[in-house]
């Protein structure tokens, strides 16, 4: 870093990330650490009082698990603002100078807390010693003291009706952690601005819905996206496209999942997978006209069973030959097409009368050779 | 990993070292298909360009190079849309190598479970990687046995965070074998019958792994995962190339 005071630079520590060699630490950056976004002041500066190099390394630290932990014991009234003061100094964007904690706020913490922990068998973070903060409005050092509209709770904190903080995740979690049962009251989606699984009651946040991922069982917040014409399918990322560009062989959708799951193996009574496209959204079998053997490995590998195929040709069964049936495109050889249902085409008569039966495999996958035992 | 020990040169052949200038190795990742690696978001994080990146395969000592290493480029990095950075939640991304890998018997794709399969608190798994020990970043490969832990339990050690289906959680309360930093995007792996080990969690994140060591290792179930996983190899592999 420019100014002397910060940590070594990068090239010897491995847990830096490359940002932070050229990071002038005299800076003062924004508080992004979510524990201590509700403070009086929205600045700080790195390494804090706790050794932690960057917001990221106290996000993962072990005070700050422990700091809000400690604060639902109800131990100091202003804890969690002296926690924040240490994880997240205050600098002055004017001055870039840090304004540490008063030493009367780190000592009450300590007097008040230090016992509790001990109680667990933790001991209080070494890196705090009061003495290194300065009396309050001792020679015009300015340092931090609460005032009275101080939070005491953190944004991780749910607070109970009668003032004690209790962490986020121990809201509506089905046990009362409140003395007075606050966090499992209005525990139902509405009432904590979710939307509600209407089948299992599941809470899932508002941008969840319509966004091209089933969250709830039955999928039923990725329904009644989109209003797609007749003529039209609804794409996962429910833009609607035309129907006969389903499983074409080119990108249509947004999210390209009209060209998702095209090709199949469909079982019949006789257990045999005959190879199946699912053009324009139906299902079709493939007339084994000229077909090739490499053609099946392009089918197999497509479906992502890249091992070793083999292929039965099926004679077609007279009364069943209103079955729809796909055709290998007169010049396949010629298109330059990587997939399947880009090669074949609908309303063709099927000279042959026969379709195609396939056998995929896996890939060889999740063995070892080497680690073969060898005997001595 | 902490707690764990030196593997053997082929115990591991599906597994990465992703790697990028000037740091050198950053995190794990693994092999699944010739050409298609997995490995975690968030170790993108600040690195999300394609051309810095490049991934070895076939090696034990990251100090030595051996005669089965090989190394490839990245050509796409795609990350999970939904990937939050502030919760790690869907933390994964697959990565397109620029060609397909020689497979050997030091270098070979891991089995990926399929969409059903789900691996049962209880079970016994290994996770290796180049992370921290706990006192120091080791050369050598490093392994360790985990078990799977159920995530109503895994819960209980995270206070501070929500454990989602997109997680799995592996390891032991006192966290005397872990992984840790450096680890991220590795596998955690699980024999199944007849000798086929197969992928279930990619090393995501935990407690803080060097100093006092609590809970177990949290990792992206990658279960979860297999749908999206195989539409994007096909989508890449048939339709965008």
């Amino acid at each position: 870093c420019i100014d002397t005071s910060c940590p070594d630079s990068c090239g010897t520590s491995f847990l830096c990330d490359m940002t932070n060699s050229q990071t002038n630490c005299s800076q003062c950056e924004p508080i992004t650490l979510e524990l201590c976004m509700n403070l009086p002041y929205n600045y700080t500066n790195y390494p804090n009082y706790l050794g932690h190099r960057t917001q990221k390394e106290a996000s993962i630290s072990w005070e700050s698990s422990l700091f809000p932990a400690l604060v639902q014991t109800n131990c100091y009234k202003y804890l969690m603002f002296f926690a924040c003061t240490i994880l997240v100094p205050k600098c002055d964007p004017q001055t870039n100078q840090r304004i540490p904690p008063c030493r009367v706020l780190c000592e009450h913490s300590k007097e008040r807390c230090e016992s509790v922990l001990g109680i667990v068998g933790l001991q209080w973070p070494e890196d705090t010693d009061c003495t290194q903060f300065p009396e309050e409005n001792s020679d015009n050092q300015t340092c931090l003291t609460p005032d009275e509209d101080v939070e005491e709770c953190s944004p991780s904190h749910f607070k109970c009706r009668s003032g004690r903080c209790v962490l986020a995740s121990r809201r509506c979690d089905g046990q009362a952690d409140c003395e007075d049962d606050s966090d499992e009251d209005n525990c139902g989606c509405r009432e904590r601005g979710l939307w509600e699984c209407p089948s299992n009651k599941l809470c899932i946040q508002h941008a969840m819905i319509c966004d091209g991922f089933p969250d709830c069982p039955d999928k039923v917040d990725e329904k009644n996206c989109s209003f797609c014409k007749a003529d039209e399918l609804e794409c996962a990322s429910h833009d609607c496209v035309p129907r006969e560009v389903w499983c074409d062989g080119q990108l249509d959708c947004m999210d390209n999942s009209d060209e998702w799951n095209c090709v199949t193996l469909s079982k019949n009574t006789s257990s045999l997978a005959f190879l199946t496209i699912h053009r324009s959204a139906t299902d079709y079998h493939v007339c084994a006209d000229e077909w090739q053997e490499k053609l099946s490995q392009l089918a197999c590998n497509q479906m992502g069973l890249g091992g070793p195929s083999a292929t039965k040709i099926i004679q077609e069964n007279e009364q069943l030959h209103h079955q729809k049936w796909l055709n290998l495109h007169s010049d396949w050889k010629n298109k330059n097409a990587s997939t399947l249902p880009a090669l074949v085409v609908k309303g063709q008569s099927c000279q042959s009368r026969s379709k195609v039966s396939l056998l995929c495999s896996k890939k060889d996958c999740g063995r070892r050779p080497a680690a073969r035992m060898s005997k001595r | 990993i902490l707690g764990g020990r030196t593997s053997r040169p082929g115990r591991w052949p599906w597994q990465c070292s992703l790697q990028s200038e000037p740091s050198g190795h950053i995190c794990g990742c693994v092999l699944i298909a010739n050409k298609w690696v997995l490995t975690v978001a968030h170790c993108f994080e600040g690195r999300e360009n394609a051309a810095v990146w490049k991934v070895v395969f076939g090696i034990n000592n990251l100090d030595h190079p051996s005669i089965f290493m090989q190394t490839r480029l990245v050509k796409t990095i795609i990350l999970h849309p939904r990937y939050n950075r502030a919760v790690v939640d869907y933390d994964i991304s697959i990565v397109e190598l620029n060609e397909d890998i020689n497979e050997t018997s030091y270098v070979r794709p891991v089995c990926l479970p399929s969409r059903e399969q789900l691996v049962e608190p209880d079970t016994y798994c290994y996770i290796t990687g180049w992370g921290h020990m706990g006192n120091k970043m080791p050369f050598k490969l490093q392994e360790g046995e985990v078990r799977i832990i159920s995530l109503e339990q895994c819960q209980s050690y995270f206070d501070m965070k929500t454990i989602t289906s997109r997680m799995l959680c592996a390891g032991y309360e006192s966290g005397t074998v872990d992984s840790c930093m450096g680890d991220s995007g590795g596998p955690l792996v699980c024999e199944q019958p007849a000798g086929r080990w197969t992928l279930f969690g990619l090393t995501s994140w935990g407690s803080v792994c060097f100093s006092k060591v609590l809970g177990p290792g949290v990792y992206s179930n990658v279960s979860h995962f297999i749908e999206w996983i195989e539409r994007q190899i096909y989508i890449h592999t048939f339709l965008l190339n």
